[in-house]
């Protein structure tokens, strides 16, 4: 099963098409292996990417060199996914 | 495993198996009302089911619903699960429903992507596409709201296997997709087609893979506004409205666009709940919550079908 340890969620705001333009070639970047959750769109509207724990450093320098307001969404992706088998679990018993 | 739906936990996720039990359950409760129709089968060889909801007549008008396209939106599956039993307990007690499947059918296609959600369940909770091989590419699967025949090919999918809006070697070639293109135009009768999808709350129509305005715009601008407002009243969930491509991006290949173009006129896309915490990941907790607020909306819409015959 697929681990996601460290992997965070960020929630980018990004003031003008510029700035999207500049997330949208993040996207490109195949070896950070980011996967978009809400993909970049429209100044005002929210990208929310899912960022492995090895490029997490990476992204986040790359995002304030350029200026880009973030805030993490999930702090560690696995304890979400955790917490919701533990409920599965418990229910099904 | 639950004995009835009345014992089924509405308020937890399921896997493919527990929700196919479920539907055969309701079938099984209400066989004048509902029945379990094989569509398909998925790349993997799964069954794909969808529920018919009818009180009678023959090729009524209808309206479909599905959720899970994406499978990692399991709060639209979960919701499908809970809007099946809320059918079969409405209909007769109340009056407005009632009156909708007295003269409609209703088809709920609650998992679109079986082999998809299958794989969440199993191997990657975080899968969106449906796992079929790529000839010539170690990536796999293809998003399935980018392989239908309205604009495909064109910008805003990708043509990389690797990407996460792959839209596939052509038009329909996934089976899920062909699965449901096939059903609409064999039933010919279809006037609504809403597929449920997650999150950022909003209730979209036509077109995402052009900036042309549907010649409808205005009723479904409307029918939108009334139904995001339907939806709000019972928790405060605020949603936005309007077309793909002016509300979030450019899309192609995508269902409703060519549910409109075939003249469902009544096309609309959901992205429920989450509005920027959880995710993919909603909370159990918010299953009922959620399915409750989007039938509101759903009612909204199909009471418009009803009303408003073309």
């Amino acid at each position: 099963k697929e681990d996601f340890v460290g992997h965070q969620v960020l929630r980018i705001s990004v003031a003008d098409e510029a700035q999207v333009q500049t997330v949208t070639e993040l996207e490109d970047l195949e070896h950070l292996q980011l996967d978009f959750w809400r993909g970049p769109a429209r100044p005002g509207f929210p990208i929310d990417v899912r960022v492995p724990f090895s490029s997490i450093q990476a992204v986040k320098v790359f995002l304030e060199a350029h200026g880009i307001r973030y805030r993490i969404m999930i702090e560690d992706v696995q304890s979400l996914l955790d917490e919701e088998q533990e409920q599965m679990l418990a229910s099904q018993s | 495993r639950a004995r009835s739906t009345s014992t089924f936990n509405y308020d937890t996720y399921h896997t493919l198996e527990e929700i196919y039990d479920f539907m055969d359950l309701l079938v099984a409760e209400n066989p004048q009302l509902v029945s379990k129709l094989q569509i398909g089968n998925s790349y993997e060889g799964r069954p794909i089911y969808v529920l018919k909801f009818s009180t009678g007549g023959s090729n009524r008008p209808a309206i479909w619903i599905d959720t899970g396209i994406h499978s990692r939106e399991w709060i639209t599956q979960a919701s499908g699960v809970w809007f099946a039993k809320k059918i079969t307990e409405d209909y007769g007690q109340d009056a407005a429903f009632t009156a909708i499947l007295d003269n409609m059918d209703i088809f709920l296609e609650i998992v679109t992507n079986p082999d998809g959600f299958a794989y969440t369940h199993s191997k990657n909770r975080l899968w969106r596409k449906t796992r079929s091989l790529t000839s010539g590419s170690f990536c796999v699967g293809v998003d399935a709201n980018r392989n239908w025949d309205a604009g495909f090919g064109m910008s805003g999918a990708s043509s990389s296997p690797c990407s996460e809006t792959y839209h596939g070697k052509s038009a329909n070639s996934e089976v899920e997709v062909k699965s449901v293109v096939d059903f609409v135009n064999d039933h010919g009768n279809i006037k609504a087609f809403l597929s449920i999808h997650s999150y950022s709350q909003l209730l979209l129509y036509p077109y995402g893979y052009k900036t042309e305005s549907p010649s409808d715009k205005d009723e479904l601008d409307q029918v939108a506004k009334s139904a995001v407002a339907a939806l709000s009243s019972l928790y405060g969930t605020e949603y936005k409205y309007g077309s793909i491509i002016t509300t979030i991006y450019q899309a192609s290949g995508g269902s409703i666009d060519w549910t409109y173009n075939q003249g469902i006129k009544y096309s609309f896309t959901f992205e429920l709940r989450d509005t920027g915490r959880y995710g993919f990941l909603l909370p159990a907790s918010q299953i009922i919550p959620t399915a409750q607020e989007t039938w509101l909306a759903l009612l909204t819409i199909m009471e418009h079908t009803l009303n408003n015959p073309y």
